[in-house]
């Protein structure tokens, strides 16, 4: 098995290698790869054996090569659609961030129980009734639901989601959601990130 | 030095014995504790072991006791003022989320460089000219300094954030940020959580 931790530095070496291919530069030594990624060259080295090996000995990786390796291994060689249940401040942050379609990630449309809300469109995206979200995502082909709705409301959202056939959850409530052992939750706490930094903050300033 | 999954799972055993705290439950068994946090119990007491000793032997948690003292770990036993550099969706969103005053941490304003949104207000929090960062930051006591701004222009807001005298800066924009050794950076990248969980589905999908 693959550790969570290389998973989750994948995106970040995708984006410097997308970088250098935007700067035209077809070689890049794993010394400098690393250091642009914000880690040592033999975490790379390490990171990247889990897939294969993909260096040429002594000059370095083949940036279009490990680029679409790096797609196939992050699922993203191919389009993946969304739907995002809670078109309040962070489901409309979400809806209108260019970065999602860059990596083939495409929102396809918001719902929302405000009346006030539905019939609404945030930049493109069309903002639906709830009790639309089984027929859309059916119809739409979509296989993955964001969650924004507050903690309270977002076991039953999950429970719709699952219902409709969706297999991939992105949950933004502070709740743990209870789903089907086929059905993957990712979960996405904001307040761990700054809860981090006060952590390390504190014990600097002591 | 303690490992950061464990910090990183501190906010959700807080999350949880708030909740229970709410309830007024006072003892909490580590099996509990463990099955709503979503981790194994082996995995909690060895979270909690680099902290001292806290369990009652075969009667569990004091909840009350444990609270206050992730609270001390995590640094939010005092309070934290931020202020966020950059208006716009994810900036705005962030602001109003009520979800960091219950952990003593207060967004002071917003800051943006166009005039348009200058002057405005986002709830009760004003947005203001970058020019006037600095100034508000020392009259202020700010400690933590928010990026939402354009990749581009990350690097240019970091800078002012140092000048200005801020010790932690909390990062989304998807680049890599330089800084002193006495300021720390956290970075948030949205775009890992969703290419996790592609990356998850797609191995499932083969
Ligand atoms: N705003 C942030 O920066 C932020 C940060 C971290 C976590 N979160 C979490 O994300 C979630 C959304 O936060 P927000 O700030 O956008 O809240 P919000 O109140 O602005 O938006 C919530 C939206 O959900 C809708 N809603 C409520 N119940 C629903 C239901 N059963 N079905 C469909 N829609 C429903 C509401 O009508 C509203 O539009 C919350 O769980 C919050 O804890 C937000
Ligand atoms: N919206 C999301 O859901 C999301 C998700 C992941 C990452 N991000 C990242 O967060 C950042 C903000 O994204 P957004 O969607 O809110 O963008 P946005 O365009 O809505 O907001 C950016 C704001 O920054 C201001 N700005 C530009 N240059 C500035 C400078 N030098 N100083 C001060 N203010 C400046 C702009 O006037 C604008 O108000 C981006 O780096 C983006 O990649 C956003």
């Amino acid at each position: 098995v693959i550790p969570r931790a290389t998973i989750s530095r994948l995106p970040v070496y995708f984006r410097v290698l997308m970088e250098l291919s935007h700067m035209e530069v077809s070689l890049v030594s794993s010394d400098e790869l690393a250091a642009r990624s914000g880690v040592s060259s033999s975490q790379l080295r390490k990171d990247l054996s889990y897939f294969g090996e993909f260096g040429i000995r002594g000059a370095g990786y083949d940036v279009g090569f490990l680029l679409q390796k790096i797609r196939e291994i992050l699922g993203i060689h191919r389009e993946w659609r969304l739907v995002i249940a809670g078109a309040g401040k962070l489901g409309t942050a979400l809806a209108r961030y260019s970065g999602f379609a860059q990596h083939g990630l495409e929102v396809a449309a918001l719902f929302d129980i405000d009346p006030g809300k539905q019939g609404k469109m945030t930049g493109k995206i069309p903002v639906l009734p709830m009790e639309d979200l089984t027929g859309f995502v059916q119809e739409h082909d979509i296989q993955i639901g964001v969650i924004t709705v507050p903690a309270q409301a977002a076991q039953g959202v999950a429970d719709l989601m699952v219902r409709a056939g969706l297999k991939g959850i992105w949950n933004f409530a502070p709740v743990r959601i209870e789903v089907p052992d086929d059905v993957i939750v990712q979960y996405e706490d904001l307040v761990v990130g700054l809860l981090t930094l006060s952590h390390h903050l504190s014990r600097r300033m002591r």
